[in-house]
């Protein structure tokens, strides 16, 4: 785990480092897609689909598990943190805010672990469809895992689910908007001759 | 010096997909 960047880091290193981070947080979530009942029953074309497609939108909700409030710091999957004003400075000042008003709006439903990861496979299939092939096969997959997500929340709270659930499925295109104004964020990779 | 690549963050998240799922086949 590396602490929060010195001072005498370059804007360049921090870019860089930041960049980085994306890396495990990607492969982390082609391993979730592998855990999620029926994904590798879909053709691996379909799955490649899904996961371009939809890993923005699944590592904006995962974003919101990383976020420290107190210490106004985010923390990616390799250990590294960052202040918030570090990752304005990067020019990142538009998408942080918009991932912040999406983490209010989240937060004030009180996911439990098992149920944010059930929504987040439920992001990661409802993603652009546009590309998949077996149409039928990834609709049928969505809807098993709405209902699942539906039950479950559900059986924990009866006598909230009637509210909590569509608040849930009406944050799906505010997460298409995210993806479709902020995926096209410049990254940084060194290239060691 | 040293050479950087500049890429989208969708590009890199794409990269990684198409790596991990090549180098699984």
């Amino acid at each position: 785990a590396c602490p929060v960047s010195a001072a005498s880091r370059s804007g360049q290193q921090i870019w860089e480092s930041f960049s980085q981070c994306f890396t495990p947080a990607v492969r982390e979530v082609v391993e979730f897609a592998k855990g999620i009942p029926g994904f590798q029953e879909l053709s691996q074309h379909d799955q490649v689909m899904l996961l371009k497609s939809g890993t923005f939108q699944v590592l904006m909700v995962r974003f919101c598990t990383m976020f420290n409030p107190e210490e106004r710091t985010v923390t990616f999957l390799n250990g590294q943190t960052y202040p918030l004003s570090t990752l304005r400075a990067l020019g990142m000042g538009a998408l942080l805010d918009a991932i912040f008003d999406f983490s209010e709006k989240l937060g004030t439903l009180r996911l439990e672990p098992d149920e944010m990861a059930l929504f987040m496979a439920v992001v990661l299939v409802s993603a652009d469809l546009s590309g998949i092939v077996d149409m039928g096969a990834v609709e049928q997959l969505q809807e098993g895992l709405i209902r699942a997500l539906h039950s479950l929340i559900h059986c924990r709270r009866p006598d909230e689910s009637a509210s909590i659930f569509p608040k849930l499925l009406l944050h799906l295109p505010d997460l298409r908007t995210l993806n479709n104004l902020h995926s096209d964020k410049l990254l940084a990779f060194r290239i060691d001759s | 010096p040293k050479t950087h690549r500049v890429m989208t963050l969708a590009d890199h998240i794409s990269h990684i997909i198409t790596q991990d799922f090549a180098r699984n086949q």
